[in-house]
């Protein structure tokens, strides 16, 4: 463990906070791309199956934590709040995202078995999940700040791996090629959106695509 | 080291 994993981390558990915590007080999950959600369940179920035959106090709880709370929000947005939620403009095609990822999985993992390849899924998978939310802030033109958070939250987690690789690599504990590459990718996607937050929202004006 | 990943991070 070091301080930019940690802080990674805490933005992760801190994203999930603002989310849930954005859908049940406005009880609306209007401006959240359900389609990404899933995609996290998804990445979470197929990432964390090692839960069945391996046990670290923190790295288990916080997978029950993501598993869990992935789980809840789907469960808020096909439920209780699904009247707001508006599938007319949460319209990427996700197909292609788990299409691609099914291959890169398949061509390259570290072994054949059948958690190994899950797991490279996993990998590749959430480096764009984030891809539908991001369609959809772009097709409307515009979101709630509490939105911009959460994206931006869910951006700083993956970003401050890449630190936590380095460090690693340099005190030679670690080094995969593949969580880096996808890592970096995930935070590239991420890019654009970071500039506008910072020169709109943290100025405190509505987050607006020019 | 290449490829052993642990499997220690989230």
């Amino acid at each position: 463990m070091n301080i930019f994993r940690l802080a990674g981390d805490l933005f992760h558990l801190i994203s999930i906070f603002i989310l849930i915590h954005k859908m049940t007080t406005s009880k609306s999950c209007s401006g959240i791309s359900f389609k990404s959600q899933a995609l996290y369940l998804l990445v979470y179920v197929t990432r964390y199956l090692d839960l069945f035959w391996t046990f670290a106090l923190y790295n288990s709880t916080m997978k029950i934590i993501f598993i869990g709370s992935s789980a809840y929000v789907l469960h808020l947005m096909t439920g209780p709040f699904k009247p707001t939620h508006d599938p007319n403009i949460d319209t990427f095609k996700v197909r292609y995202l788990i299409g691609g990822a099914a291959i890169l999985a398949l061509l390259f993992p570290y072994k054949w078995t059948p958690a190994e390849v899950l797991w490279t899924f996993s990998i590749w998978l959430e480096s764009v999940a984030i891809l539908p939310q991001l369609f959809m802030v772009q097709r409307t033109g515009a979101a709630e700040t509490i939105t911009t958070h959460y994206i931006f939250a869910l951006g700083a987690y993956r970003a401050l791996y890449i630190p936590n690789w380095i460090y690693r690599y340099l005190t030679s504990t670690f080094w995969d090629p593949l969580s880096i590459i996808a890592g970096v990718i995930q935070t590239v996607l991420y890019s654009d959106f970071f500039y506008i937050y910072y020169t709109k929202v943290l100025q405190g004006r509505k987050f607006e695509l020019p | 080291k290449v490829g052993v990943n642990p499997k220690d991070e989230l």
